[in-house]
């Protein structure tokens, strides 16, 4: 495993701790898209399913049982918790998740390495990762003022895309592999999805002041 | 060298 692959890991998977304790200390998750994080599930649990069958190292299986799990928690608290739910902007968060949920399971079935259960999921949740955070974005974008650890979520979202994409042209210099175009085309969009919000962050960062998006 | 990248990343 190279650098950036582990930096990547590292910067996923300190993205969704940070919402986690967010939600978990200040019992609050306004900001916070419910349907981004009911993507991501989904998209976990239908990539991770070869958790049983397929055994590829010990840091791997504990990766994908900790990314299971930490967003089954954001998820239930947002819909469970008697606190936390009450404070979840419902009337901002519209976006139609459904549509990209059929939209790339229909690509999925289409666009697969081989047409099979295992090989579809993976490609649905390749692709569905990819737009997973539309939601989030239109959501932060509706409430202007950004807090700062919901803004830090989707900064370390995006640096974990950013790392994955150098892990790639790494691999492709150093093994002997032929490249996945699904992952390929699927990540610079899903990076691409970014750009305009890291722009922003940048900006913020740069002067100094809160985050805040345009209209 | 044919051999397509292997699935083992997260």
């Amino acid at each position: 495993m190279n650098a950036f692959r582990f930096l990547g890991d590292m910067t996923h998977l300190f993205s969704v701790l940070v919402l986690l304790l967010k939600i978990y200390a200040t019992k609050t998750c306004s900001g916070v898209s419910r349907k981004t994080q009911e993507l991501y599930l989904l998209v976990f649990v239908a990539r991770y399913l070869d958790l049983f069958t397929d055994y590829i190292s010990l840091y791997n299986s504990v990766m994908k049982i900790v990314f299971i799990t930490s967003s089954a928690a954001i998820v239930w608290y947002m819909r469970r918790h008697p606190q936390v739910r009450r404070t979840y902007d419902k009337e901002q968060d519209t976006f139609r998740h459904s549509v990209l949920v059929a939209a790339t399971f229909v690509l999925a079935l289409i666009f697969n390495d081989r047409f099979t259960f295992r090989e579809i999921c993976w490609a649905f949740s390749i692709y569905l990762e990819a737009v997973a955070i539309l939601p989030q974005l239109v959501l932060l974008q509706r409430c202007r003022n950004v807090d700062n650890l919901t803004g830090q979520y989707v900064f370390f979202l995006g640096a974990y895309r950013a790392f994955y994409i150098l892990n790639w042209i790494y691999r492709y210099f150093t093994e002997g592999h032929h490249s996945r175009w699904i992952p390929w085309i699927a990540g610079l969009v899903q990076t691409g999805l970014y750009a305009d919000f890291f722009y922003y962050y940048f900006l913020s960062w740069k002067n100094n002041v809160k985050l805040e998006l345009p209209a | 060298d044919c051999l397509p990248a292997p699935k083992d990343e997260l």
